[in-house]
């Protein structure tokens, strides 16, 4: 038997949800029809037969969550299978099925003042004691709308990492310290608004750094460090990322890090590292280990 | 050698501490 659980987490836009918010009184067509989402699907390779089933339960104050079937139109009223309150819960089997969130407040509030009312609730959720909803909100789950609206932050400064701090233990194992091998963490506030949703950084061997130009490979052979990324997080969430090293030959020619790095410098490519971040920003912590 | 990141976009402040 495998258990798990999978967090679906609402994607805010910071320009985008404040442009509904201000539409909200209106009536945006975007709320009468949301984007349904594809239930994730897992298999067992080797087994001769197995039986799949997924809970979908809805912790969202703000939302309600529409459970529909894998096909069909969604204006179907056949193709939905039932609507979730807050802490509802349906049961889904093999044959998956499709969710959408549907906006609370906009269905409930009245349409004047209706920003500032959507603005109060997320501003007030966040701190435990000012709303009585704060009595169900220990999950983590709850408390997603709530940040989201508090960092809805449009930058206006350059793109660039205000700070980066970097914290390297030595490691040492039964009271022998290794040479070489140390636990890094890495902590710094990824831009919001960026170009992309992917911050990326490598790692590169830093005494190549020290002396470009032609060096001698064959030291280097047997002194190779390897990279372990144990964990990524963005605002204490753990995130997706993607981890390559680079082999030998292909080190030097394969990366363009734009104007933010000396041209000249031909460093040797360990590990390079891409995190999702999304377009919020966020605190982001990169806990690796070397070797 | 310490591996530290390289980062793809541009850093105002990179502090290294080792503990």
């Amino acid at each position: 038997s495998i258990a798990g659980t999978i967090l679906i987490i609402p994607r805010l836009r910071p320009h985008v949800a404040s442009e509904r918010a201000v539409q909200s009184g209106s009536g945006s067509d975007n709320d009468s029809d949301p984007v349904p989402i594809v239930l994730p699907r897992f298999s067992v390779l080797a087994a001769d037969s197995e039986t799949t089933s997924t809970i979908i339960r809805n912790e969202s104050e703000s939302a309600t969550v529409e459970v529909y079937n894998i096909s069909g139109d969604l204006r179907d009223a056949q193709t939905r299978r039932t609507v979730l309150q807050r802490s509802g819960m349906t049961r889904s089997g093999n044959d998956g099925g499709r969710i959408a969130l549907r906006s609370v407040s906009r269905l409930t509030v009245p349409q004047r003042g209706a920003v500032e009312h959507v603005a109060d609730n997320s501003r007030f959720s966040a701190k435990p004691g000012t709303s009585d909803r704060n009595k169900t909100t220990h999950s983590p789950l709850s408390l997603v709308p709530s940040l989201g609206g508090v960092m809805r932050r449009r930058r206006n400064g350059p793109l660039m990492i205000s700070s980066v701090d970097v914290a390297v233990t030595p490691m040492m194992l039964r009271g022998v310290k290794y040479p070489n091998a140390h636990a890094v963490r890495v902590r710094l506030h990824a831009p919001c608004e960026a170009d992309t949703d992917w911050l990326e950084f490598g790692l590169a061997q830093a005494a190549s750094l020290l002396t470009p130009g032609p060096s001698d490979p064959s030291k280097r052979d047997g002194t190779q460090p390897s990279v372990d990324i144990v964990n990524v997080s963005v605002d204490g969430v753990p995130v997706r990322f993607e981890s390559s090293a680079f082999a030998k030959q292909e080190r030097n020619a394969m990366i363009s890090l734009g104007p933010s790095l000396d041209q000249e410098i031909q460093s040797d490519w360990i590990t390079w590292v891409r995190v999702h971040v999304g377009d919020q920003g966020g605190l982001v912590i990169v806990d690796y280990v070397v070797n | 050698d310490v591996l530290v990141p390289t980062f793809a976009l541009p850093i105002g402040r990179l502090e290294v501490t080792v503990e």
